[in-house]
Order: C-alpha cells, then structure tokens, then sequence
C-alpha cells in the first residue's frame, strides 16, 4: 500500500518574475482549485484515469491557461487544440490533434483510447469522431479570446512563434521563419 | 499548456496533457502534447506530463526517458526527472510534473517558470510558478 499523490501544471515558459497580480492570482487560484479537485476525486477512490482527466478538462475551462478555453492562435488565427492521456496500468492512450470545436480535447483523447483500436486521430477525422459520439463542441470563436487576439498580433510582430507566457521580443527572425522563443 | 499526473493508494497511474500550441504556429504544426512518449507517457513506475518547446521534447523523448531511466538504471523519480530536464533538452525549454507508483512527486523545469501544483498523502502540497517560492 503506497500513499495517492497528484501533480499538475499550466505551462512553462519565460514567466516574468514581476508578473502582475492581476496575471498572477487568477492562475494560482485555479492552480489551487485544480488541485483540491483533484485531491477530493482520489480521496473518493476515483481511478487515476479519471482524476487526470477530471482536472485537465477543468484546466483547459479556465481562460487563462493555453488549452481549451484559452488556447493560443495559429498564424491563421484560428485554433487547432491537442492533447493526449495514458493509463499506466494497460499503457492504453489516446491522443487527437488539429481540434478546432471540441470543448474539452482530453476527453476526445480518452474517447480515441475507449472507443477505437487506434490511439492517434487528427483534424477533420477527430472532429467527425467528436461529432460521431455526441461530444460537447462549439463555434470555433468560443475559443477566440480578445488577448489570444493580442497575443498573435504582438507575435506577428517581432515574426516570432511564441511559447506559453513567453513576451516576444525584436530579435532577428530565424532563417526557417518557424523559429521559437523561450 | 495544462497536464495533470495522478497515482492512487493501489500504484495505479495515469497522465494528461491538452494544449493550444504555440502563439502564431504554422497551421498544421503538430507538438509534443499528443506525441505519447514524448510530452506523455505512464507505465508501471511513473506518470509524466511535459510542457515547453513542443519539438525540443519529441527530439529529446523527454517522457518516455524518466521512464526508461527508472525501468532500466534504476533512478529515483526525482533523479529521473532531474537528469531529463538537464542533460536531454535545451535550457528554456521545458518543465514537467511526475508522479512515482510509490507515491513521489516531482515538478523539474529548466525555464524561467512553471505553473504548477502538487499534493501528496503525507500532507505535502505546493502551488507554485517560480524556483524556490
């Protein structure tokens, strides 16, 4: 008999130590409310499986964290949403990507996992999926943020692909023009 | 990106990762998130969810190697997770939360900061973005 613990994150990136309160608080507010969700679900004896899932899917409602809600922008100005989820026990997984209406992409994945003999759908087949098993979606401008909208500009700007929490900055573009800062 | 890793009393483990990308990505790109191995991986031993630049954690496999490293040299968890952030991946590139079968956490990152939080039976709990607040 081992003792349940639980770890989760939002993202990593060059997060400016002076990062305002008003940027700061509302994530470690859902950071904290993640958390307790997740220690109640495993202190019930929900199955790991559904803890992880229980908490990425609250993770990816909150607005201010780059998933779901709050995904970022491609250089189109749309969204294409990811993810992926594993069992330890089975290694069973289920991964989709190139979603542009599902509310919660984790539970799509799992669906991938539970429902096909595959593990990997993408773009218009994993949305058909979505479609195919009665899963929420939405208009993909539900996911259209006024600052994702500001943050593709500003990125567009300095011609740089950005990474969660990143603040661009005028350097010299790359020769690939797919280049990253971090 | 978000990621969640969780075991329960019984070493059942699981992991997982959803994301929105890069800001201002090529259309069609696809990153580490739903890459298992990669940006997700259980097994076993562990549970990983990763976070960072989506290519530098495919090349570097960053998931699967805290696995391989416990499976087949032995490491703890933290050492594991330590060595990946370390030595396979570009500083600035990626962070990571872990859980153990026996219970360990751990939440390494070689950028400047990392959203993350954790809890354990014994009555540890973080939440924390930076190093050492």
């Amino acid at each position: 008999m081992v003792g349940w613990a639980i770890a989760l994150h939002g993202g990593a990136g060059d997060i400016p130590i002076d990062l305002p309160d008003e940027r700061r608080i509302p994530r470690e507010s859902a950071l904290r409310h993640c958390l307790d969700l997740g220690i109640s679900a495993l202190k019930s004896g929900k199955p790991p499986l559904d803890v992880a899932e229980l908490v990425v899917r609250e993770l990816e409602n909150h607005p201010d964290f780059n998933a779901g809600k709050g995904s970022v922008l491609t250089a189109q100005g749309t969204v294409e949403m990811e993810a992926s989820i594993m069992d330890g026990k089975t290694k069973r997984c289920g991964a989709v990507s190139g979603l542009t209406t599902v509310v919660n992409p984790i539970s799509l994945a799992r669906l991938v996992m539970e429902k096909t003999p595959h593990i990997y759908l993408a773009f218009d087949a994993a949305e058909a999926f979505a479609r195919a098993h009665g899963v929420e979606t939405v208009d993909s401008s539900h996911f259209i943020t006024p600052e994702n909208i500001a943050r593709l500009k500003q990125a567009k700007e300095f011609n740089r692909v950005q990474l969660d929490y990143t603040v661009p900055s005028p350097k010299v573009p790359d020769n690939c023009g797919d280049s990253q800062i971090g | 990106t978000v990621g969640c890793v969780a075991v329960d009393s019984a070493g059942n483990l699981a992991s997982a990762t959803s994301t929105g990308g890069y800001v201002n990505k090529m259309v069609g790109r696809i990153g580490d998130t739903p890459v298992i191995g990669a940006g997700t991986y259980a097994n076993h031993l562990c549970a990983i969810s990763a976070t960072g630049k989506g290519e530098d954690i495919i090349r570097g496999t960053v998931a699967r190697d805290v696995a391989a490293l416990m499976e087949y040299k032995g490491l703890s968890l933290t050492e594991a997770a330590a060595y990946v952030v370390d030595q396979s991946v570009p500083r600035g590139s990626c962070g990571l939360v872990a859980v153990s079968a026996n219970g360990e956490v751990t939440m390494p990152f070689n950028t400047t900061g990392m959203f993350r939080a954790c809890a354990s039976e014994d009555g540890y709990s973080e939440i924390a973005i930076w190093p050492n607040n």
